[in-house]
């Protein structure tokens, strides 16, 4: 049988203990380029996390008394389920109508995107994203739309915590390096702003459409 | 991790005849 | 003989050496190198000197130090013993190489053949002796490989010795039978003390002489090679029947330096692609493809 190699978060280890099912791999679609990609979601804490796999040519793996090719390496890291959302509610947002999110959220190619709908304090989420309104009629069912400049304002906020977050962890933003092997400790962290910012505009933009992409730019 | 691709995925006698080495 | 720097660790090479006679240091003195192991495909090879002062040829000679190809092994060990117990005129020193070190050697990237080996252990031994005070005369050796590139190379090496390199040098000189003498003693040796660290199933022995034309050997590697890790390392791997048998059973591994892929090959494919699929197809971002990471599709 095929073996996987996992780096997960520690605390991660008895999520899968508490619940047999505590632990899922799904197939959720990719926010940037709209093909499927590999998420794990945790059932318990109600989390989400996405794979991104390290891949290079002629590796393998000894796992105890067993030998695996290809010797990749997946890594899950916790990501922002309103990415997701988000790219529900962009096209449902070309209706031009509210509309309640279990009528959103449906995607026939990736079913398992209503576990999105479980998150806890969805509608907190939302709100960054969506314009709302309750029909006082009909059950008290939130209506949502998807609104362009709140979502601007909250990856603006994304971006400048990229920014921090590219500085306290001194990654490389300046000329382009062949590779990791060249990082030097010492690289000129005097890095220009500019830079910084146009490096994490261009890292979030791994999680969004190139059209919402290129309107953060302008933004 | 291995510097090198073995095809298969299959049990193998790693402990008798591999010792890691730091 | 104590081999148990050997046992302790038989993947690289151990040299082991008598006390060097005084009289060694003193009077001129013939030196004999010869080896034992080099055909089988199994354990160590193993290189020897023996040198005596050029008086006492006569007295090693008598030590019925004979062609040592037609001594039985326990003839071997006793007449050892005999040189051993006369050490006041008789100097030796070995060098064991395993099975590890041979392969490691031929198969590196760099090919360091089993001639070159052979030759650098011969003379580094000579150099041994001379680093020790012997006043070593003249050198004989039995033939590897070309005999007049072998001589020349000696020669150039020790220019102030006369150096002979010989066919069937081991029935011409006594000095090169003792060495003979000696090196098969030690490899009958190591190889009877050979310890598996691949804790071998059924330690299992039975592998006969150890040369590749004894079906005994052929049966007992064909039992032995394991689809991933090959063989124990008691085996030499670059040796044509171990490699005919790994072809067979074992597993093709792929090195990145083993697969040369032509670089243009890689540029032509992404030609094929045209600029608006390319572009369309964001790559992620540097921070990804610096460190070699990428969405996974599948599992």
């Amino acid at each position: 049988a095929r073996q996987h190699v996992f780096l997960l978060p520690e605390y991660l280890k008895d999520a899968s203990k508490k619940m047999k099912s505590g632990l899922m791999f799904i197939k959720l679609v990719n926010p940037c380029s709209g093909e499927g990609a590999i998420y794990l979601f945790n059932i318990c804490l109600q989390q989400l996390f996405e794979i991104k796999v390290f891949k290079e040519k002629h590796h393998s793996w000894f796992i105890n008394q067993s030998v695996q090719s290809g010797g990749l390496l997946h890594f899950a890291t916790p990501m922002d389920p309103l990415f997701l959302l988000l790219h529900y509610l962009i096209k449902a947002g070309k209706e031009g109508k509210f509309q309640p999110l279990d009528q959103v959220v449906v995607d026939d190619k990736f079913p398992n995107c209503i576990l999105l709908l479980k998150l806890p304090e969805l509608e907190k989420l939302l709100r960054h994203v969506t314009e709302e309104r309750v029909n006082p009629e009909i059950d008290k069912k939130k209506y949502y739309k998807f609104s362009k400049e709140k979502t601007l304002k909250w990856l603006e906020k994304k971006v400048n915590q990229t920014v921090a977050a590219l500085k306290t962890n001194n990654v490389n933003v300046g000329a382009r390096v062949q590779s990791t092997a060249f990082f030097s400790g010492d690289q000129d962290s005097s890095g220009k702003e500019e830079d910084y910012i146009r490096y994490a505009h261009g890292l979030i933009s791994d999680y969004i459409s190139k059209e919402l992409s290129d309107d953060l730019s302008k933004y | 991790l291995l510097p090198c691709e073995v095809p298969v995925n299959q049990p193998a006698p790693v402990g008798r005849f591999f010792t890691p080495a730091i | 003989m104590d081999l148990s720097e050997l046992e302790r660790d038989n993947t690289g090479r151990c040299r082991l050496n008598s006390p060097v006679p005084a009289v060694c240091r003193k009077q001129p003195c013939a030196l004999g190198v010869d080896e034992a192991g080099r055909g089988p495909v199994l354990g160590p090879m193993v290189y020897a000197i023996c040198y005596c002062p050029l008086s006492r040829l006569a007295d090693l000679e008598a030590l019925k130090v004979a062609d040592s190809k037609t001594l039985s092994e326990s003839e071997r060990d006793r007449l050892f013993a005999r040189m051993k117990e006369d050490g006041d005129f008789v100097g030796w020193a070995l060098d064991v190489l395993s099975p590890n070190l041979i392969s490691t050697s031929m198969l590196g990237r760099v090919k360091y053949n089993l001639n070159s080996l052979s030759h650098d252990t011969a003379a580094g031994l000579v150099q041994y002796a001379l680093d020790q005070g012997v006043k070593v005369a003249q050198v004989f050796v039995d033939t590897v490989g070309m005999p007049e590139t072998y001589q020349q190379r000696l020669q150039q090496r020790f220019p102030g010795i006369e150096v002979t390199v010989k066919a069937k040098a081991d029935s011409l000189y006594p000095v090169v039978s003792a060495a003979s003498i000696c090196a098969k003693v030690a490899r009958d040796q190591a190889v009877k003390n050979w310890k598996f660290v691949e804790k071998l199933q059924d330690s299992d022995t039975d592998y006969g002489s150890g040369y590749p034309n004894d079906p005994k050997t052929k049966a007992w590697l064909r039992r032995h090679v394991e689809p991933v890790f090959g063989f124990p390392q008691f085996v030499r791997f670059s040796w044509r029947t171990a490699q005919s048998i790994l072809e067979k059973e074992a597993e093709d591994v792929v090195w990145d330096d083993s697969v040369a892929e032509d670089q243009e090959g890689v540029g032509r494919i992404t030609a094929y692609f045209d600029e608006g699929l390319r572009s369309r197809t964001r790559l992620p971002h540097r921070y990804f493809q610096e460190r070699g990471l990428a969405p996974a599709a599948t599992l």
